[in-house]
């Protein structure tokens, strides 16, 4: 089963074209593999891409390198999926299995 | 059902026995129909809503052609047992089945689905080995409608690859083949997350659609009447000036065959969760849904063509 420990979602919100392109050239990145959850669409629309643990070092400086302000949507995924499959756990009263 | 806990995600076993009981109890309204067969062999399995008549005009709904999109499987669940419901009770949907059958897929990719409750809970794709290196098809870029143009790769570890040929995934292509064999589908809506839009084709040309204006005027009264309910913010409007190019996307596909009501939801993540929406919001993500829901269906219902 794959892990996400380390992984984080960063949201950036690209304010200018040329921030925007520089989000978009992020997608051709394939060794940072970035997964974008909401891939850039436009001016101030959020950008979500969720972060491997190995490439988060190298893409804030990045970002930051290239002024593209970002912030932490998720810290740690792991941790949001722990918390769902034990929700999925507690939660299943389970139906009779036809 | 009524025991069945919607407030919480689950598994494909679970929403198939969920699906086989949900029709015990009603068979007088719904039916399961398989309409064909996943790459990994797993039935596609579709609820039927008729209150009789053949060959009705119809409705169609879908859920989780993203596997990764979870809250669009449960709300597909919760949909269920809401038309359920609400058929005798519900002046509008009453007279909606009245006209028209609604038919409903709850797991589009079961394949993907099964994938992200077992080895990995972020996979958006289907589960075919049309390459050595990768696996998976995006089924949103698989369909004949501009494919292969920009707006979808040709690499296939991409989250967007468009596969090699227009339908080449058994989970598209059992759709269009029950799309045409039905014939007499009115309005196509295909649900995914997340952003909060509501879209209309096309997304492969900037070319807007002949029946825009109408398509634009519905999408502000359904978005209205979602929004009503719990304030979330919806943005409306074609694919490509709305969002990005998308070639091969399912609705741009259905328009194409003549179903003038072609819509795709995005549905909430309004906060920071994206797609690990907490099971708690699953029932208010649906129930605002299913209010825009109705705005589309009850027009089709109002509008023959």
């Amino acid at each position: 089963t794959e892990t996400f420990v380390g992984h984080q979602v960063l949201r950036v919100v690209p304010t200018t074209d040329e921030e925007l392109q520089k989000v978009q050239e992020l997608q051709d990145l394939e060794n940072l593999q970035l997964d974008f959850w909401v891939a850039p669409h436009g001016l101030g629309k959020p950008v979500d891409i969720r972060v491997p643990f190995a490439s988060l070092q190298p893409l804030k400086v990045h970002l930051e390198s290239n002024g593209i302000s970002y912030s932490i949507m998720i810290e740690d995924v792991q941790t949001l999926v722990d918390h769902e499959k034990m929700e999925m756990l507690r939660g299943r009263r389970g139906l009779p299995l036809s | 059902t009524d025991a069945f806990d919607y407030s919480t995600y689950h598994n494909l076993d679970e929403i198939n026995a969920f699906i086989d009981l949900l029709v015990a109890e009603n068979s007088n309204l719904v039916s399961k129909l398989e309409i064909g067969r996943s790459t990994e062999n797993r039935p596609l399995y579709v609820l039927k809503f008729s209150k009789g008549g053949t060959n009705r005009p119809a409705i169609w709904i879908d859920t989780g052609i993203h596997s990764r999109e979870w809250v669009t499987q449960a709300s597909g669940v919760w949909f269920a047992k809401k038309i359920v419901q609400d058929h005798e009770n519900n002046e509008g949907l009453a007279s909606i089945l009245d006209k028209m059958d609604i038919f409903l897929e709850i797991v589009t990719n079961p394949d993907g689905f099964v994938f992200t409750h077992t080895q990995n809970r972020m996979w958006r794709k289907t589960r075919s080995k049309h390459s050595s290196i990768c696996v998976g098809v995006d089924p949103n870029r698989n369909w004949d409608a501009g494919f292969g143009a920009s707006g979808a790769s040709s690499n296939p570890c991409s989250e967007t690859y468009h596969g090699p040929y227009p339908n080449s995934e058994p989970e598209v292509k059992a759709i269009v083949d029950f799309v045409k064999s039905h014939g007499n589908i009115k309005a196509f809506i295909s649900i995914h997350s997340y952003s909060q839009l509501l879209l209309y084709p096309y997304g492969y040309t900037t070319t807007p659609v002949p029946d825009q204006k109408e398509l634009h005027e519905i999408s502000e009264r359904a978005v209205a009447a979602l929004t009503s309910l719990y304030g979330t913010k919806y943005e409306y409007g074609s694919i490509i000036t709305t969002i990005y190019k998308a070639s091969g996307a399912t609705v741009d596909w259905t328009y194409d065959q003549g179903i003038k009501y072609s819509f795709t939801f995005e549905l909430r993540d309004t906060g920071r969760y994206g797609f690990l929406l907490p099971a708690k919001q699953i029932i208010p993500t649906a129930e605002e849904t299913w209010e825009a829901l109705m705005v589309i269906m009850q027009h089709a219902a109002d509008h023959p063509y």
